[in-house]
């Protein structure tokens, strides 16, 4: 499975459309403080099915929707949409082994998933990146200030490290 | 369920000594299944000794020693089973400029070899000079993230002016 | 007792939320109590909106900006009631380098008008470079930790080889 | 009240007896990963009086005392002395206004404090400093990463941030 583009839509500080082409290799993300660099990753984590609000640095999960600006009022609604090439032949919805991930989010209504147009539950999302050893919370997803969790952590929390590599 | 655990407790071990030795250039370190005989119920230890000094416990260890440590333990379960993606949002930052280079030069090790991409959000510059391709997110309107494709010099000159 | 604790109030918000202004070169930024209407048991939240944007949870502001309203804090609890001694160790690390010149400039000017003394760990070349002074440790024999007295060109060698 | 000049022997990293003058301004610490520049910083709190081994970043108080090194041994004996200036007229056993508070732990026994080789309980530490808006667990004392903890902190543990100003 290969990650080749990440899009947002009124996702944090991306309220205008914003597309990252995502190539093999090394690629470097810059940028003063407080530009939305880390808003893009966890846009990244977000699409791949996170539930925790708190993962998202927001208290309720419509935190992530666009929240005004001095120039702009607020949103109602996010979208990010994550495509993927060489899914597995047996992934929902796939075609030809592409997929389009999409969420979307409407203020106070919850969000919602679809594959390639079609509406799939949140189980199907995260049953697409645990056969990939990835995931929302995967382990090679390290957030700022994250790197240290797993030497500050207890042994019993270290587990999930194990289980993913299995 | 047992064996692929524990098979794969191996592998990481052994990838994880690896690469510790080699950001350290030296020392030896380890993992330790403690609290439990059953691999489905036990915990992860860690044993970390950097080169010339004791093994202690790991929270003496220092901020740049601990990120090290913890970066050889992320590769180490990667290149046990490598994921499509990774990211790493400023692991660079409590680093000095000898263990920023070792860091890079691991990374540029590891993608030589596979097709996976590597998402690396910085503010260092020896790591950005590092990259095959930069992004730039501005602010340009304040409030509002705007992202751009950048090469190395302009990157500079965005770190700089903020 | 109350009297004092809300003078003292009073005091740390307006240095605080000069400090905010000044380091982030514009919004706004405040001190509430909160939790009881008895100063003895109210507990501190902090409000701070980075200019042009509005005001949100602290926990969404990204870890540069939540640095640089920490230290304007720091400072304003010192300036309220200057301790004497300073002690930052490695506050610049999540810092992009036009936040670092504006914190050296702060450090700068409150140092000029006080006899404090100030011990600043740092790994970036721009904050050793405003140093009255460098201290650098070494580990020349493995494990064993020396202080030696140096200039700005030694360091800059000494960050350079580790 | 200035703090002047701080020798450590035996603590942490620093066997070999080291001097480190302090004087008005900026003093700036350089070095890499590792070398003892945060032991330094603990090297002051730990003679200011700290109490916990957690804040030493070890298990135990007697984590602070040197534990060897693949070239030398264990010691069993740690000291800091901490040379004050200017110290308020009544502060105990102050000398024309100079004080050097001295800790000193050994193995298995605990650690004892002096002001001026005359022995002090704790409290005549912490009392010292008290007055003086610093402490080993003093705002302006800033450990590393801790500054962001201020702001993860709740409001109720925030309270002594006011305490110290006032
Ligand atoms: N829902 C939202 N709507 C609008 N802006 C938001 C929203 N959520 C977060 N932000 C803004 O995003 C900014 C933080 O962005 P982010 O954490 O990505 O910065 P960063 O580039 O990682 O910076 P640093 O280098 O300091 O880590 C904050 O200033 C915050 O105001
Ligand atoms: N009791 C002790 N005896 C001997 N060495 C010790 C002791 N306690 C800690 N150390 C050593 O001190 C080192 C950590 O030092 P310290 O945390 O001061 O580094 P630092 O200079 O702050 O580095 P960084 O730039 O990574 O933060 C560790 O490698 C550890 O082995
Ligand atoms: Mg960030
Ligand atoms: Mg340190």
């Amino acid at each position: 499975m290969d990650f080749v583009r990440l899009r947002l839509y009124g996702f944090k500080s991306f309220v205008e459309p914003t597309e990252l082409v995502i190539e093999p290799g090394l690629t470097g993300i810059v940028g003063p403080n407080g530009c939305g660099k880390s808003n893009l990753i966890d846009g990244l984590r977000w699409v791949m099915g996170e539930t925790s609000a708190r993962q998202m640095r927001g208290r309720e999960m419509d935190d992530v929707i666009f929240g005004g600006s001095a120039g702009r009022p607020l949103r109602n609604v996010a979208e990010i949409s994550l495509s993927l090439e060489n899914v597995p032949r047996d992934a929902v919805h796939s075609e030809g082994g592409e997929i389009t991930l999409s969420r979307r989010i409407e203020r106070n209504q919850g969000s919602t998933y679809s594959i390639n147009g079609r509406d799939v539950r949140a189980r199907d999302v995260h049953l697409l990146f645990a056969d990939q050893a990835t995931g929302a919370r995967g382990t090679t997803l390290v957030s700022q200030g994250g790197i240290g969790e797993v030497i500050g952590a207890k042994p019993a929390q270290r587990r999930a490290l194990l289980e993913e590599a299995a | 369920g047992r064996e692929r655990l524990l098979a794969a407790f191996d592998v990481i071990n052994k990838h994880f000594g690896t690469l510790f030795t080699r950001l350290f250039r030296g020392g030896h370190a380890h993992l330790t299944l403690v609290d439990s005989d059953d691999p489905f119920e036990a915990g992860l230890e860690i044993m970390a000794s950097p080169p010339g000094k004791r093994l202690q416990v790991l929270s003496l260890l220092s901020g740049g020693e601990q990120a090290l440590t913890a970066i050889a333990l992320t590769m180490a379960v990667f290149l046990t089973n490598p994921a499509p993606i990774c990211v790493l949002d400023e692991v660079d930052a409590p680093l000095d400029d000898q263990n920023v280079a070792r860091v890079c030069d691991l990374l540029e090790e590891i993608t030589r070899g596979s097709a996976t991409r590597f998402l690396v959000v910085t503010h260092h510059p020896m790591t950005m000079a590092r990259m095959q391709r930069l992004f730039g997110v501005t602010m340009v309107e304040r409030g509002i993230s705007q992202l751009v494709s950048v090469d190395f010099k302009v990157a500079e000159n965005l770190r700089a002016v903020g």
